[in-house]
């Protein structure tokens, strides 16, 4: 099973 | 003060209509050069971001920096009260707490008349560093959604494996399983049914069925879609308005 990642893991806010 | 006028209503109904289910509240930041806004799903999964340069508008005028904080929902009850014909304008002035919508139909000398009251939305906005993606695909948007509509059926996650010559939708789920496999190919008649792809490296990511789902709605802006893939990062979906584009960054799902 696949777990899911989040957006916030990538992109930091400006 | 804003004054942005689009030739035709159903333009930006589309635009609406092509994010408004996976995200509601929405500050839309109205500059000089365009309209921008930004927005993340409640799940934190889906990045959505607009642009509409004013050379999409008929007329744009926006002397000050205006940020119009909005309810979708809301939104597009109005945008459903005007005919796609008419022409639609935003008026907003310089610290608004509503916009106005302007549809005018030339031919029966008739305009309508709405405001929407605006919003404080507390939203971070998210700096999107342009990555090298490791794949580039462009293909028709009605095949990217017939392919994600079809494979969501049978299961919750969907797998796109790219190698140097093929694209590869695989799905695998309870009640069985689909793969769709796709080749790059030049259309000489009408190009925008071509399938191109640049593969700088081989990827194979797994993405969310329910987002994609989402994603594929943008497919009335524009009839083909630029995905870019890199492993580990999440998949940028685009579709090109005019002047701008609707992007959906998708994060995605990692096998434990």
């Amino acid at each position: 099973n696949d777990r899911q990642s989040l957006i916030d893991k990538f992109y930091d806010d400006d | 003060m804003l004054e942005a006028k689009f030739e035709q209503a159903s333009l930006f109904k589309r635009i609406i209509d092509g994010f408004k289910d996976c995200v509601q509240l929405v500050n839309f930041q109205c500059k000089e050069d365009g309209i921008i806004a930004q927005a993340v799903d409640d799940s934190r999964v889906l990045l959505v971001s607009l642009e509409i340069g004013k050379d999409a508008f008929q007329e744009f005028r926006c002397d000050h920096p205006i940020t119009l904080g909005m309810d979708l929902n809301s939104l597009s009850k109005i945008l459903r009260c005007g005919n796609n014909t008419d022409s639609l304008t935003l008026i907003a002035d310089d610290t608004p707490d509503s916009l106005l919508l302007l549809f005018e139909d030339t031919k029966r000398e008739r305009i309508s008349e709405y405001s929407l009251k605006l919003m404080d939305i507390d939203a971070d906005f998210l700096k999107i560093e342009e990555l090298q993606y490791d794949t580039t695909i462009m293909m028709p948007s009605a095949d990217f959604s017939k392919t994600v509509r079809d494979l969501s059926q049978l299961s919750d996650s969907l797998n796109i494996l790219v190698t140097k010559e093929t694209i590869k939708f695989v799905t695998d789920g309870d009640i069985g399983s689909g793969s769709v496999i796709m080749k790059p190919f030049i259309d000489m008649e009408n190009p925008d049914e071509s399938i191109k792809l640049e593969m700088e490296q081989p990827v194979d990511l797994t993405f969310g069925s329910k987002y994609l789902l989402d994603i594929v709605k943008g497919s009335a802006l524009s009839n083909k879609i630029g995905i870019r893939l890199s492993s580990e990062a999440p998949a940028l979906f685009q579709f090109d308005l005019t002047s701008g584009f609707l992007q959906f960054f998708l994060a995605p799902k990692f096998s434990d």
